[in-house]
């Protein structure tokens, strides 16, 4: 299959320094579901929030897929289209996606397969008031 | 091998999707 240049961010390498809210730092690898709700609770703009992932299809280029969410309470349906080694946080879980054996090709950072049911970390900007 | 002398660190939000942004009165 046709490789494309991957144009993902550098963080998800393994070895990446990740500063949490408090200051602290930590390897991308080695972050937890609580580094992230941790933060987010300290944050005065962001809210945390689980996002279930409702299905995956073929995206339009070949290694991409387009991942149906349903966020929130409200269960908003959002639909992003990501290249297949693009890691997503499962809560309890950690690093997973589409293709975990092309994620740890890329990037070195151990992923699950990212599955139907998974009930990803997002973000969601607290209302201002 | 040589020790880079500065390492970048990443806010930890960039790790994270922002779906469905909302904003309310």
């Amino acid at each position: 299959s046709p490789s494309s240049p991957v144009a993902l961010p550098p963080f998800f390498m393994r070895g990446s320094i990740i500063q949490l809210a408090d200051g602290e730092l930590k390897r991308v690898e080695d972050l937890k579901t609580e580094d992230f709700i941790q933060s987010a609770e300290i944050s005065s703009e962001l809210k945390i929030d689980s996002s279930t992932v409702e299905r995956i299809d073929c995206g339009q280029s070949p290694n991409a897929v387009l991942i149906q969410f349903s966020v929130g309470e409200l269960k908003a349906q959002v639909c992003v289209e990501v290249l297949v080694e693009y890691p997503f946080f499962v809560f309890g879980q950690g690093w997973s996606s589409c293709c975990p054996d092309r994620t740890t090709q890329l990037f070195e950072l151990s992923c699950a397969k990212l599955c139907v049911g998974d009930v990803c970390v997002s973000l969601t900007l607290r209302s201002l008031r | 091998n040589v020790e880079p002398r500065s390492v970048p660190v990443f806010p930890w939000h960039s790790l994270v999707p922002f779906l469905a942004p909302t904003q309310s009165d």
